[in-house]
């Protein structure tokens, strides 16, 4: 049942968008964060073949099942995260990069991952200063368990305070950054490890920036329709 | 005829600095390809690096983070960017088929840069987190190695340390699209390079008429998470010039023990 075949004819030299129907898994191992359970990774493959051509592109990746939401709780007005129904207690520690001249490979972020997962922390906070993290340390937070709050590229120190007061309407190119923030959303996006997009450090965006980022992230209306249509049927579901 | 997929650039490259290479990158990529020798300024580059980290690899500058040897680098703000502004090159081979496409893929480069392949130019735009995929069908050869240069310029901003009082340099590093912490913060020196370089990935990949582009998964769950629905969005190209009839499919497995796997 997960395997699955579709037939897509692309006109000459343009793009599509596809989306293949859906997979049903009965009681799939879901992924848990670090000391709540094991972090179950699927292998999802994807190819295209052209008749006439033969395979013409695949691509892979590791995915874990897990449900993962988070509110504001109006008591202490901390951010409260529940990993497939259940709380979490967050311990974490925050995360500029292992390396300032950017010498990142896969065993150093393997071993500097690990090491937090061996402190029992279960979340990394990337600071919106730092780097926006590269894949390898994404993969390396799914196999050990370890939630990310991502932030975007917005400090304190460059948006009007500071002294010499810095430019207070956040990066010159505000185009730009919503460009890059886009295409890092699409590269990190299948991560579940990946908790939280944060906009800045301790504060909001630029408005356009923030009404851009927030309009840009939220849940595509087309899966709380899909949540909200399997609701009503679920008591017919054998 | 190549095989399909993906093929990582990390060993090979050679570096140097811009203002010292009497060549550009036409000439570079065709007449004039660089080598390592006692009076080349080509030194061994890292990719994925920054610039700082190809200097203190090739000795020419001290490791900035054992005692105050940072001090003893030449800040950007007072060399100027043509300073940290550098030449990468490599080589690769290729053999594509008559209907095969090959990419020329950068994960990230800080902060622009000018791309020279067998002497045909393409520009990498602005923007430190930014993928560049750069169609070069057109340009590889099968017939000998295929030469690539890529001069890599600092961000546009790189600012000025003040003599005391790191937090955040002059601030200027703000306007771009960068990382921040480079200017130095009340926990790091500054970085004199402000990170300028070829920082992750480059990769080559091979594909037929049809390209996969950056699919999405998402799962929604019912039923206590007994009932769980994986959904998949991909983009796709078809860079032929006649209608692409595909046969798409997705498989999910799981490893059940060693190689074992369940379909």
């Amino acid at each position: 049942e997960h395997l699955q075949t579709e037939h897509v004819s692309i006109p000459a030299g343009s793009k599509l968008q596809h989306s293949f129907n859906e997979l049903f898994f009965y009681k799939p191992n879901l992924w848990w964060p670090n000391g709540m359970g094991k972090q179950s990774l699927y292998n999802v493959v994807v190819t295209v073949d052209v008749k006439g051509n033969g395979e013409s592109d695949s691509w892979s990746h590791l995915y874990g099942f897990r449900q993962l939401v988070s509110h504001i709780d109006t008591a202490t007005g901390g951010r409260l995260f529940k990993v497939n129904g259940q709380p979490v207690f967050i311990r974490g520690g925050n995360w500029i990069l292992s390396d300032a001249l950017l010498r990142l490979t896969k065993k150093r972020y393997q071993t500097d991952i690990k090491f937090h997962a061996d402190m029992n922390f279960n979340m990394m906070r990337c600071w919106a200063g730092g780097l926006a993290e590269r894949p390898e340390f994404y993969h390396y937070c799914d196999v050990y368990g370890i939630l990310v709050w991502q932030e975007f590229w917005i400090t304190g120190d460059v948006d009007g305070r500071g002294i010499p007061v810095s430019n207070p309407n956040g990066p010159l190119d505000h185009p730009l950054f919503l460009f890059c923030a886009r295409d890092t959303v699409k590269l990190l996006r299948n991560h579940c490890s990946l908790a939280l997009w944060v906009g800045g450090n301790e504060q909001v965006p630029p408005e356009d920036l923030n009404a851009d980022l927030k309009n840009d992230l939220k849940l595509n209306p087309y899966y709380e329709n899909i949540q909200n249509e399997n609701n009503k049927s679920a008591e017919n579901f054998s | 005829m190549a095989a399909i997929g993906k093929t990582i650039l990390d060993s090979g490259w050679i570096a140097a600095r811009s203002t010292v290479v009497p060549f550009n990158g036409v000439q570079l990529t065709t007449t004039n390809s660089p080598s390592l020798g006692p009076d080349s300024p080509w030194m061994e580059a890292v990719i994925p690096g920054t610039v700082l980290a190809t200097l203190v690899k090739n000795n020419v500058i001290p490791d900035p983070f054992y005692g105050l040897e940072n001090d003893s680098i030449i800040d950007i703000g007072d060399s100027g960017r043509e300073f940290y502004t550098f030449w990468f090159f490599t080589t690769f081979q290729s053999n594509l088929s008559g209907s095969q496409h090959l990419d020329l893929n950068f994960r990230a480069i800080n902060y622009s840069a000018d791309l020279y392949i067998n002497g045909h130019y393409k520009a990498l735009p602005k923007g430190m987190f930014r993928r560049h995929s750069v169609d070069v069908t057109d340009f590889v050869r099968s017939d000998g190695p295929n030469l690539v240069a890529v001069l890599v310029h600092p961000p546009d901003h790189p600012g000025k340390i003040p003599p005391e009082n790191y937090q955040g340099g002059d601030h200027e590093i703000g306007k771009d699209v960068a990382t921040q912490y480079v200017e130095g913060w009340d926990w790091m020196c500054p970085i004199r390079d402000r990170n300028t370089g070829i920082w992750d990935e480059v990769s080559i990949s091979v594909t037929g008429p049809v390209k996969i582009i950056d699919p999405h998964l998402v799962s929604t769950f019912f039923d206590n998470y007994k009932r769980v629905y994986l959904y998949c969005t991909t983009e796709l190209e078809n860079r032929s010039n006649q209608v692409a009839e595909c046969s798409l499919t997705i498989q999910v497995t799981t490893e059940l023990e060693g190689n074992t796997c369940m379909v």
